[in-house]
């Protein structure tokens, strides 16, 4: 089988392809990675989350990718960064002292119907696949139907729009398996969730203009952040809160973990502003994703430093 | 699987509030099955929507009677897929 030293950072690939590399990663690296099957989508896949861990019972920092299947450039990063965390640990000081102290977690594929769905049928697909019952339209906005905020204003009750809020707060299973994989867990303390595009690094609220008690320092690490990603190749980002840098979002993912009592959470749009959207070309999936880690490791760090 | 040929994304620069009002007001034609890639939120924040061939012409008549900037971000949706799908094919082959 292939080895993940041969496996084509630079492309975008399918599902299967996906798992067969996140097989790989663990078989290459059984002292390091390790793999958790969350739960399932509607259609049966397996939610598969990448576990980086040195030691038991550690605080863990959550990346998950995907979750709007269309954005493909955000599947193809964490491909990469999975790489990067077992091609840099034990040489990275800073990457090795987190992971001595905590462990990180990244779900690639965060709604797999979606993106089967996008190499299949429709490359356009955001939404899960799952039925509306009394609609022909299919599918729901998993980053509307966490119960946060759940129906308000900045979702839909419209099945047939791509910000359809679904039946009921975690109705969707590839939702709820992060719900009941954040509650048991039970001591994760940074939440990111990475999205394109619009090249902006945001942090709760976005189904309220409230601020968050923890606004000024959330504020400041974005600063940091993504003065580290534009270091890279000059990318240009935006950061805030997400009501007041892109618009009102109720049952978003981010507000429901900041409300579990994750400070620590972000959401990013990654590249790009410029000329291809959602059809961003694969030449520039490293490029996007080395400069978004620079970011991520900006926030993983200040999160393992103010542990709380 | 589904076929974007002919179709663009608009790239839109609402200039005010009401700008951005007459935009968002597209969300609601259903019939025009309008994507967009980036909602309507501010002032001065491009909207991005993915337009059919059959509804260009009224969708591109309807922002210039109203004095709406855009530029074509992409003249067709299908041709970068189609490149998506070779380099796809070029790396499965490799």
């Amino acid at each position: 089988g292939r080895s993940t030293n041969s496996f084509n950072y630079a492309a975008y690939h399918t599902f299967d392809e996906i798992n067969a590399f996140i097989d790989n990663l663990v078989s290459e690296n059984p002292n390091l990675v390790s793999k958790i099957q969350i739960g399932s989508s509607y259609e049966g896949r397996p939610l598969n989350v990448l576990k980086f861990s040195t030691g038991p019972n550690r605080p863990a920092f959550w990346i998950d990718t995907g979750i709007h299947s269309r954005e493909w450039v955000t599947q193809a990063s964490a491909v990469w960064f999975a790489k990067k965390i077992v091609t840099d640990f034990g040489k990275d000081p800073s990457l090795t002292n987190t992971l001595n102290q905590m462990d990180i977690l990244i779900e690639i594929v965060t709604n797999p119907d979606g993106f089967v769905y996008t190499h299949k049928s429709d490359r356009m697909w955001r939404k899960t696949r799952s039925p509306n019952s009394g609609s022909l339209c299919v599918g729901t906005d998993p980053n509307r139907n966490w119960d946060a905020g759940f129906g308000g204003p900045g979702s839909s009750s419209n099945p047939c729009t791509e910000t359809y809020r679904g039946r009921a707060a975690h109705s969707e299973p590839e939702v709820k398996a992060i719900v009941d994989f954040v509650k048991s867990h039970g001591n994760i303390k940074g939440f990111v969730s990475i999205h394109s595009y619009s090249q902006m690094l945001l942090f709760p609220y976005g189904y309220t203009n409230t601020r968050v008690p923890d606004h000024d320092e959330l504020n400041a690490v974005s600063k940091k952040a993504i003065t580290a990603l534009a270091s890279l190749y000059g990318t240009a980002y935006t950061y805030g809160s997400i009501i007041s840098t892109i618009y009102q979002a109720s049952g978003g993912t981010i507000d429901w973990t900041y409300n579990q009592g994750i400070k620590h959470s972000y959401s990013f749009e990654l590249r790009d502003t410029g000329r291809y959207g959602f059809a961003l070309p694969a030449n520039q999936i490293i490029p996007t994703a080395e400069e978004t880690w620079l970011a991520l490791t900006i926030l993983i760090e200040h999160t393992r430093d103010n542990l709380y | 699987l589904e076929n974007f040929s002919g179709q663009q994304v608009l790239r839109i620069f609402p200039t005010d509030e009401a700008q951005v009002n007459l935009v968002r007001a597209l969300e609601d034609e259903e019939y025009l099955q309008l994507d967009f890639w980036t909602s309507p939120s501010r002032v001065l924040l491009p909207i991005d929507i993915r337009v059919p061939l059959h509804h260009l012409q009224s969708v591109k008549v309807y922002l210039e009677s109203n004095s709406i900037q855009y530029s074509i971000m992409i003249h067709d949706v299908q041709n970068l897929l189609d490149e998506e799908q070779r380099d796809m094919r070029r790396n499965r082959a490799s």
